[in-house]
C-alpha cells in the first residue's frame, strides 16, 4: 500500500510562456516522481502538483530559482488520507 | 431510500455495485442495470438505465470516474441515480424528461482504476492495462479517445499520468462505452463528470478552435452553472476545455462532439477546502445536491431542443 508522508501538494502560478514551458520541462523529469492533479497550461492558470517528500527541496529550489510563484496547497498528502480512511471506517460502521 | 445505504460516504467498488442492484430492485419499473463490457482486469461495466418503456428512445449519457481517484464522481453518480429514481413520478420536469427519453448512468467507468486506488494508491487515476516493453502500467482513458489521439496534452511515455495508450481505443473501458453509444444511435447528450476545481466544460479539449455550436453550448453550460451555483454558491468556470483549463487530446466529450452529440459537457466538481479530489465525505451529499440542479438545466435543454 503506498504511502505518501511528507508529500505535499504545491499550487503552481506561472506568470508568463517561459514559466509555463519550464513547468511541461520539470513535469517530464521522471525521477522527480511528480503527480501534476492538475497539468501546466497557460499563463496565469494555476498547476496543482503533488511532490514527494524526498524531491520536495528539489522542487522548490527549481521553482524558486525560476522565479515562479508557488503555495502550499496541501502540507502533508498522508494526513489528508489518513482522515479520509478514518471517515470511511467511521462511515462503516455506522452502516453496521 | 428504503435501505441504510449511506450516500455520504464513500465506498469500495463492490458496495456500489450492490447499491445500484438494490436500485433496480427497488425501481425495477423505471431503473434496469446493462452490463456494457467488462474492464481490463474483467470487472463488469454497468451502467443503470432510467427508462420509462418505448423503443430506441432518443438518450442521454453519463458516465463518472474515469479518472479512478476523483472518488466525489462515482459517489456523485450514485446519489444522482437514486434522485432519479425517487424523483420521478414527483418532479415535473424530470417526468417530462423520462416519459420522452432515456438516461444511461455509468457510476464506475474505470473499476480497475478504482479498486487500486481504495486498496494500494489513493493517487491513482489511469486503467491498470499493461504496456508492452515498459514497467509502467496504466493509460489515461480520457486521453484515449478517437479525437485529435495522441496530439497536444497528452504523453507518449506509459510512466506519465497522462499516457493516451498505444492506440485510439486501446483502452476496453473506453471501446466499450463507445461501442455502446454506436450501437444505441440515438444519443442526444453525453455528459462525463470529473471532479477538480469547478469547472463546466464543452468542445474542444484538442484543439483551441471554437466548435460550430459554441454559442449554443456556451449558453447551455452558463444555465446550467447559474443553477448549480444558486444552492451553496459554489462558483464554477464555464468555456471550452482548451481555454478553461489546458489543451488535451483523445478525450471523451471531443469524441463524443465530432461523432454528432452536439449536447457533449464535462463537469469538473468541487474541490472546496483545496483538497483537490481527495474531498472530505461530508461534503459529498452537498457536491451531489449542486450538479443535479446543473445536470437537470441541462437535460432541460436537451429535452427542449431536439435535433
Amino acid at each position: 500500500l503506498e504511502t505518501f508522508a511528507g508529500d505535499q501538494v504545491l499550487r503552481v502560478e506561472p506568470c508568463n510562456e517561459e514559466q509555463v514551458q519550464l513547468l511541461k520541462r520539470l513535469r517530464a523529469q521522471q525521477p522527480l516522481q511528480l503527480n501534476f492533479w492538475r497539468f501546466p497550461s497557460f499563463p496565469n492558470e494555476p498547476a496543482d502538483v503533488q511532490v514527494p517528500f524526498a524531491n520536495l527541496q528539489n522542487v522548490k529550489v527549481f521553482l524558486e530559482s525560476h522565479q515562479i510563484k508557488y503555495s502550499i496547497m496541501i502540507e502533508d498528502v498522508q494526513a489528508a488520507v489518513d482522515e479520509e480512511r478514518r471517515e470511511m471506517d467511521l462511515n462503516q460502521r455506522r452502516e453496521r | 431510500g428504503r435501505n441504510s445505504f449511506n450516500y455520504g460516504a464513500y465506498h469500495p467498488l463492490e458496495t456500489i455495485y450492490q447499491a445500484m442492484d438494490d436500485l433496480v430492485a427497488e425501481y425495477p419499473q423505471l431503473v434496469s442495470k446493462q452490463q456494457i463490457g467488462e474492464s481490463y482486469e474483467k470487472r463488469p461495466l454497468y451502467v443503470l438505465k432510467f427508462s420509462t418503456g418505448g423503443k430506441n428512445r432518443p438518450a442521454i449519457w453519463i458516465d463518472a470516474g474515469i479518472h479512478a481517484r476523483e472518488w466525489v464522481t462515482q459517489a456523485t453518480a450514485l446519489w444522482t441515480a437514486r434522485k432519479i429514481a425517487s424523483d420521478y413520478g414527483y418532479d415535473p420536469s424530470l417526468d417530462s424528461l423520462l416519459n420522452t427519453m432515456d438516461v444511461f448512468l455509468l457510476v464506475v467507468a474505470n473499476p480497475d482504476g478504482y479498486v487500486f486506488s481504495h486498496t494500494e494508491n489513493r493517487m491513482w487515476r489511469k486503467t491498470r492495462s499493461k504496456t508492452p516493453g515498459s514497467l509502467c502500467v496504466g493509460v489515461d482513458p480520457n486521453r484515449n479517445w478517437d479525437a485529435g489521439f495522441g496530439g497536444p496534452g497528452a504523453s507518449n511515455d506509459p510512466c506519465s499520468d497522462s499516457y493516451h495508450g498505444p492506440s485510439a481505443n486501446s483502452e476496453v473501458e473506453v471501446r466499450s462505452v463507445v461501442d455502446f453509444i454506436k450501437s444505441h444511435g440515438n444519443v442526444k447528450a453525453f455528459i462525463s463528470i470529473h471532479s477538480y476545481s469547478q469547472l463546466l466544460m464543452y468542445p474542444y479539449g484538442y484543439t483551441c478552435t471554437n466548435i460550430k455550436d459554441h454559442a449554443e453550448l456556451d449558453n447551455v453550460a452558463k444555465m446550467a452553472a447559474n443553477a448549480l451555483t444558486s444552492l451553496y454558491g459554489t462558483q464554477y468556470k464555464v468555456g471550452p476545455i482548451c481555454s478553461v483549463i489546458y489543451q488535451a487530446s483523445g478525450g471523451s466529450i471531443d469524441w463524443s462532439y465530432d461523432y454528432g452529440i452536439k449536447y457533449s459537457f464535462a463537469f469538473e466538481l468541487r474541490d472546496t477546502g483545496r483538497h483537490g479530489f481527495l474531498l472530505p465525505a461530508s461534503q459529498i451529499i452537498p457536491t451531489a445536491q449542486e450538479t443535479w440542479l446543473g445536470l437537470k438545466s441541462i437535460f432541460e435543454h436537451v429535452r427542449d431542443h431536439p435535433y
